[in-house]
């Protein structure tokens, strides 16, 4: 479903350029859930951006499907990813001009659905994340850990097939945490594909098999469960 | 030093009323460390606002040393903050405008230091963070992580007597994780008053007792070590 090949990211300043990624590959099957770790700053981020269309890389090819897609101007990504990707992402980036519902709401507005299964979608998803309490408040009205609990709705309240999640619970005590994580392998059994940047290795292990970053390069991989 | 009676916080917006502290009293001796635990949105982030000075309770007393500082005005609170308070923001809240150095050197602008003193203090403190190969980068160029050792480093920059820190290693890794706890800990060593608000477990034991929230009010307390 998707496969990178000796993918670079630079990053050009005034002063100085960053080797992001240093050569990348990667296959990632259909419904798999794939963990990826490794210290700050290795690339983990850059590469999710990658995968998720949100960003391109410098060199190297991105099939996705059986589109190769590294090329593609920042509209063609765009139309990719509406109804195909959903992104957590690491600082929620919510829009704060619009309270919580309106946030989650926002995924669906290039859907085809009729308003009141909207809303009675977003609704749902609220439930799900435990934040219907604070559906009219605005993001910089809520808690860190509620900001990240709506990005995750946002996420996945088109079912995406596909969900990229830049560490989920880093805001999150356990129990809200492990209710991420349960409802992430739900969705997984249910056919989609996660793919997830942690630094819990409580949390990689819900995968199975955990890829490690380190200074822009894959350098080892763990097979955890047979997929 | 600091004793908490009765405190209170209410968030009125045009819909509804959030009673965030629900009568919070908390003393914590100079020199002291401790953890802060408690699900998300129990109002552990508004309990360290009010603590360091950010924000005022809305009913309630809070003295700090010999001060009641309850109902301080902004600018009176935060010429105690100066040279008193470091704070580690769960967001972060650096300046974009300002480069990672410019972030940290803000720290000591009001200080009397020279100009060629303060600059050997941050190159310092950004060691210790590992963060000097970045150091005239902006905060938006940053990986998470990253931005939160600039956050920590600022906090710690000016050698304050209390500082406090909101979910420190939420962005970081093990490794990073553990070096900035070894850090905490060696500054209160040194006499440094603690108070962090962690999700982890593991962190929080660093801590000599850890208090635990939930909807607004310290339920518990664990006592780790003697003080
Ligand atoms: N400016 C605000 N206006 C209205 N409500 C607010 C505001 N700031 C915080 N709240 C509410 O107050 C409660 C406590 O928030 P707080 O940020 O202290 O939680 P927290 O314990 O730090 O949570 P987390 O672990 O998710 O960071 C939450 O329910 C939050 O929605
Ligand atoms: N816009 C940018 N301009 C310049 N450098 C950048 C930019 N974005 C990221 N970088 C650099 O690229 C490297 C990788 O960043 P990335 O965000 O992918 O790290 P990460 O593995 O997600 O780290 P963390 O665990 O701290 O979130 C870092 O050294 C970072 O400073
Ligand atoms: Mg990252
Ligand atoms: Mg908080």
């Amino acid at each position: 479903m998707i496969r990178l090949a000796d993918i670079k990211k630079i990053y050009r300043t005034t002063e100085v350029e960053t080797s992001a990624l240093n050569g990348v590959s990667l296959t990632i099957q259909q419904g798999e859930f794939v963990s990826i770790m490794g210290p700050s700053g290795c690339g983990k981020s850059t590469l999710l951006n990658i995968l998720g269309l949100i960003d391109s890389p410098s060199e190297g090819e991105y099939y996705f499907g059986d589109l190769e897609v590294a090329k593609y101007s920042e509209s063609k990504r765009a139309d990719i990813r509406k109804g195909n990707i959903g992104f957590i992402f690491q600082s929620f980036n919510l829009i704060d001009e619009l309270n919580v519902f309106e946030n989650v709401e926002l995924a669906l507005i290039y859907t085809d659905m009729k308003s009141k299964n909207r809303k009675e979608r977003v609704m749902a998803v609220l439930e799900k994340m435990n934040m219907t309490h604070r559906m009219k408040h605005y993001p910089q009205q809520l808690s860190g850990g509620q900001q990240q609990r709506v990005a995750i709705a946002r996420a996945i309240v088109n079912r995406p097939k596909l969900i990229l999640a830049d560490e989920p619970t880093g805001n999150l005590d356990t129990k809200n945490g492990e209710d991420v994580m349960q409802l992430l392998t739900q969705l997984n059994e249910e056919g989609t594909t996660i793919i997830m940047v942690t630094h819990s290795p409580h949390d990689a292990e819900y995968g199975q098999r955990i890829i490690n970053v380190l200074d822009g390069k894959i350098v080892s991989e763990n097979k955890l469960k047979a997929f």
